[in-house]
């Protein structure tokens, strides 16, 4: 395993970690979109199925387990938890599952290694993690006045995208053989969705100021 | 195995 990587999966525990303590500690979910939560609690879902069938590392093992736990656990104190969910923006988190979920399986029919259950939904769950930040920019821009640890979680998912590529460059370089259009090609999409945000949360960096969002 | 690579990443 390479520095990028490694420091890509620490940068999106870290995102992960940040999300929970805002919610754990703070007891709000203001500004946090739970289509984007239930999306990834579905992409984790969906890619980690080979839990059961392949071993890889305890490393890998157990960071698929984190990821799992902690989308799952998100979603359950978002909808659940009886403080928690008080604060979540109902009427301004209205972008529609399915709106993403369906275009993303079609395509995961279309577009796939080989045609089993599993190589599917893997496929499905690389696009579909591609986009399922869409409902959490969407609630950014319209909420606009974003706090601080809002804003820190968004930057780390971004930066964490920002490191595979890295790591997939190292990779290509590195490695004999290792060319993966449908990751590449899906996580190239995902990071280049977070580059208006990236360009105002430096902005707000550079200014000393809250991050603000242009209307 | 080109085929399986990325399947090494999370």
């Amino acid at each position: 395993m390479n520095i990028f990587r490694l420091a890509g999966d620490l940068t999106h525990l870290a995102s992960v970690l940040v999300l929970l303590l805002k919610i754990h500690t703070i007891k709000s979910c203001a500004g946090i979109s739970l289509k984007t939560q239930e999306l990834y609690a579905i992409v984790f879902a969906t890619r980690y199925l080979d839990l059961f069938t392949t071993y890889i590392s305890l490393y890998n093992t157990l960071m698929k387990l984190i990821f799992l736990g902690s989308s799952f656990s998100i979603v359950w104190y978002i909808r659940k938890h009886k403080i928690v969910r008080r604060s979540y923006d109902k009427d301004q988190d209205t972008f529609r599952h399915y709106f993403i979920v369906l275009p993303c399986f079609v395509l995961a029919l279309i577009i796939h290694e080989k045609f089993t259950v599993r190589e599917v939904l893997w496929a499905f769950s690389l696009y579909l993690e591609a986009v399922a930040i869409l409902p959490q920019l969407v609630l950014l821009q319209r909420t606009r006045n974003i706090d601080n640890l809002t804003g820190q979680y968004v930057f780390l998912l971004g930066a964490y995208r920002a490191l595979y590529i890295l790591n997939w460059i190292y990779r290509y370089f590195t490695e004999p053989h290792f060319v993966h259009w449908i990751t590449w090609i899906s996580g190239l999409v995902q990071t280049l969705l977070y580059a208006d945000f990236f360009y105002y949360y430096f902005q707000s960096m550079k200014n000393n100021g809250k991050l603000q969002l242009p209307a | 195995n080109p085929k399986t690579a990325a399947k090494d990443e999370l």
